[in-house]
């Protein structure tokens, strides 16, 4: 899988 | 996915809401100014990132309207109409949601550096900083029905992340643990608020039934 976070998220 | 989207819109809707609210009524008698200053310092420090990365126009445009309209919701309240309407029922010690946020995002964060601090720090904050208004709600006793409908919105919004979430989770093997811990906290902080809206939409809804 890839990154950990949802940082592309608001 | 869906729940991302209808997240962000509902997100959206309750800022719109809420500035059409103090517009038409010219006062912003209601809401709590410590909440919407606390939202300001969620968007600047989780937003920081604008100045680093970039994810999409989209992303970019919904970060820069959710810190202006962050900015304009304070101004509004305490420039514009601060003269029509004195809050003293605003009393809620903010002092403690700052500094518990601040300790939560030193225990929990991917890596100690300022942004990712500030980053988690910025979620603990938005999970708590709807309280003052929760409080000044629970005070003023008799709420606006329109404010009521913006705290819906609000807290919709990250109610909607989660099965958002769970679909990332399995679709992208992506778990972020933090947004996560403090997305539940946020929706359980708002489930109180929740039931009372809903048992009042539908008693209402009751009542007017012919």
């Amino acid at each position: 899988g890839g990154g950990k976070t949802v940082k592309d998220e608001l | 996915n869906l729940f991302r989207i209808a997240g962000d819109i509902s997100h959206l809707v309750s800022i719109l809401i809420l500035l059409q609210t103090i517009e038409k009524g010219k006062t912003t008698s209601g809401i709590s100014l410590k909440t919407q200053i606390l939202y300001v310092v969620v968007f600047v420090t989780r937003y920081l990132d604008l100045l680093t990365t970039y994810v999409s126009l989209y992303n970019s445009l919904m970060k820069i309207f959710f810190i202006a309209s962050s900015v304009y919701v304070v101004w509004l309240m305490t420039s514009k109409y601060n003269k029509k309407f004195k809050e003293d029922q605003d009393v809620f010690p903010v002092k403690y949601l700052v500094g518990g946020s601040f300790v939560m995002s030193l225990l929990f964060h991917y890596k100690f550096t300022f942004s990712e601090i500030l980053w988690s720090f910025s979620l603990w904050l938005e999970a708590v900083c709807i309280l003052p208004q929760l409080f000044l709600l629970q005070k003023t006793g008799e709420a606006k029905a329109i404010t009521t409908h913006y705290i819906f919105a609000l807290g919709l919004y990250r109610a909607l992340y989660i099965p958002n979430w769970f679909y990332r989770y399995y679709s992208e093997n992506r778990l972020d643990l933090l947004s996560v811990s403090a997305g539940l906290l946020q929706t359980t902080i708002y489930s109180d608020f929740f039931y009372v809206y809903y048992q009042k939409v539908l008693k209402n809804w009751g009542f007017n039934l012919p």
